[in-house]
């Protein structure tokens, strides 16, 4: 455990670091965290899922994903912090400890690793997954444009050489069909989390159409208190609204499969960028970035915890 | 491993509908090959395009003559790159 204490988390890491930290992470808290493995990607990598756990059977739980998207290093990067932060907060944060006593939380920290090594060693803008896409010499699928929700709709590609491609079929992806089975399986997941960069949003369902989501004013009303958090920190600007309203119409999206599959606390965070570096982030933002996401993040589960359903 | 060199991110402040109207028409296009790490949606938000070497002339042409203001955010993505490189090398020794 000692190695979690000595890492630098003000620094990006490649895959197998991160892999060894996480290892860490468990030996250093064994009866907080397990590592999981849901599966394993295209390129046959393990993938991981750190549980936060303080016992119980099949409590409602949260879904927390990061890096979906390959080269937003920060999303990744967030997310080691964060871990981290949750893990030492237990049994200090009352927050935090309350939130553990009742909720387990799914933390995915590299839910694209294919493309982060090849981020790492090949392509640093690379952004989708690395599978073949038979009849092109494109490869990947756009791992947000995936999912059973509006799939190829507006604001996806159908093209195998687009950044938006979004695969021959709903689920296509392993990496996607991964977390969708873990998800189903489960049964109990109350909120579902995904974390990318950059543009400093906070945004809710939908993206693959314009309607609004039942539950419009209450996730806006959560979304907007978790910007304020967010905010207290640095002063960093967000806007709050339906993927479709803020950004564009976009389909086959991650919160939008999970609203519709009955996880009404579905949010994506689209986290900082100082306006010069896309993604692209200097290493020295990253642990105000971390920081400052964690107290919205907080915002978001305290809620979900005082409001079972 | 790719290199960048010469390749620039612009940052695009469309002011009207029709602005963004055209900077889809771009975004829809193959020929430039480029990639729009924030897409044109309203004139609220900022659209950033990266922009290879191949294309700069043509496409910030194509903005002046569209009268669609921008400027330069990132002007050698390969310099930032290289930088990160050395950062995270420096790192990994440390």
């Amino acid at each position: 455990g000692g190695d979690t204490k000595s890492f630098d988390y003000a620094t990006y890491h490649r895959l197998d670091a991160i892999y060894s930290w996480m290892d860490s992470m468990v030996a250093g808290h064994p009866n907080l965290i397990s590592k999981v493995q849901i599966g394993s990607s295209y390129e046959n990598r393990p993938m991981y899922v750190l549980k936060f756990s303080t016992g119980g059977n099949n409590r409602p739980a949260i879904w927390i994903d990061a890096g979906i998207h390959s080269r937003e290093w920060i999303s990744t990067a967030s997310a080691l912090w964060m871990a981290n932060k949750m893990a030492t907060d237990f049994g200090v944060d009352p927050s935090v400890t309350s939130l553990l006593g009742k909720m387990d939380v799914y933390l995915m920290i590299v839910t694209n690793p294919d493309g982060y090594a090849y981020t790492h060693t090949n392509d640093r803008m690379w952004r989708k997954t690395r599978s073949v896409n038979s009849g092109s010499t494109c490869r990947g699928v756009d791992p947000n444009r995936n999912w059973d929700a509006g799939f190829g709709g507006p604001g996806a590609s159908k093209n195998p050489c687009s950044e938006s491609y979004h695969g021959p079929s709903a689920h296509s992806a392993i990496e996607v069909k991964n977390i969708v089975d873990l998800i189903k399986n489960h049964g109990n997941f109350k909120a579902f989390i995904s974390i990318h960069a950059y543009s400093q949003l906070l945004m809710y369902p939908y993206g693959y159409t314009c309607n609004d989501i039942p539950h419009q004013a209450e996730l806006d009303s959560v979304g907007r208190r978790a910007v304020q958090a967010l905010s207290s920190l640095y002063g960093t600007s967000y806007r709050v609204g339906s993927i479709c309203k803020i950004i564009y119409q976009a389909s086959g999206g991650s919160i939008d499969w999970s609203y519709n599959n009955g996880v009404k606390y579905s949010f994506a965070f689209e986290l900082r960028d100082t306006g010069r570096y896309g993604f692209l982030l200097p290493a020295n933002q990253i642990i105000p970035t971390a920081t400052e996401t964690w107290l919205g993040l907080k915002h978001i589960m305290e809620y979900v915890r005082d409001h079972p359903y | 491993r790719k290199v960048f060199t010469g390749d620039q991110v612009l940052r695009v402040n469309a002011k009207s509908e029709a602005q963004i109207q055209l900077l889809k028409t771009l975004e829809n296009g193959e020929v430039f090959k480029l990639d729009f790490w924030t897409h044109p949606s309203s004139s609220d938000l900022p659209i950033d395009i990266h922009v290879p070497y191949a294309s700069l002339y043509a496409v910030q042409k194509f903005l002046q003559d569209n009268e669609i203001p921008f400027h330069v955010m990132i002007q050698d993505l390969q310099e930032l790159l290289d930088k990160e490189q050395e950062d995270l090398q420096r790192n990994a020794v440390k």
